[in-house]
């Protein structure tokens, strides 16, 4: 298969890639927990976390994209995403996760669970969004 | 001499998808 569609996804995804929480603190992309996304967001002086929870699911197995509808906030606001098949998403509870956890993993090297119908993600948004 | 290579350290925010359109009033 194709990997050219790699380039297209930033590069910390990449397994070892060093992140920045809100606090200082320096953690590897793969170590990530949901507190560490909770804690930033609490110190964040112009961003909250929200929960996104993944409705519908379309992709194929011919295809490098999938399509992805969550119901975003209290509101359930419907938003429809197009992203690449191997794009990590971090569920609450569960870490990250892709539509293909295999190609993240070989891609990547990021341990990854299958994203579900059903599953919660971390979204942001802006504290100020009026 | 060999000079030490910087490591890119990303913030936490960049992971996270903005998801949330805008809300109406």
């Amino acid at each position: 298969p194709p990997v050219a569609a790699s380039n297209q996804l930033p590069p910390y995804f990449m397994k070892g890639s060093i992140i920045q929480l809100a606090n200082g603190e320096l953690k590897r992309v793969e170590d990530l927990k949901t507190e560490d996304f909770i804690q930033s967001a609490e110190i964040s002086s112009d961003l909250k976390i929200d929960s996104s929870t993944v409705e519908r699911v379309e992709g194929s197995h011919t295809s490098s994209f999938a399509l992805l509808q969550f119901a975003v906030g209290e509101h359930r606001t419907q938003v429809s995403v197009e992203v690449l098949v191997e794009h990590p998403f971090f569920v609450f509870g569960k870490g990250w996760s892709s539509c293909c956890p295999e190609r993240t993993s070989q891609l990547f090297g990021l341990p990854c669970s299958k994203l579900s119908v059903g599953d919660v993600c971390i979204s942001l948004t802006l504290k100020n969004l009026k | 001499n060999v000079e030490p290579r910087s490591v890119p350290v990303f913030p936490w925010h960049s992971l996270v998808p903005f998801l949330a359109p805008s809300q109406p009033d």
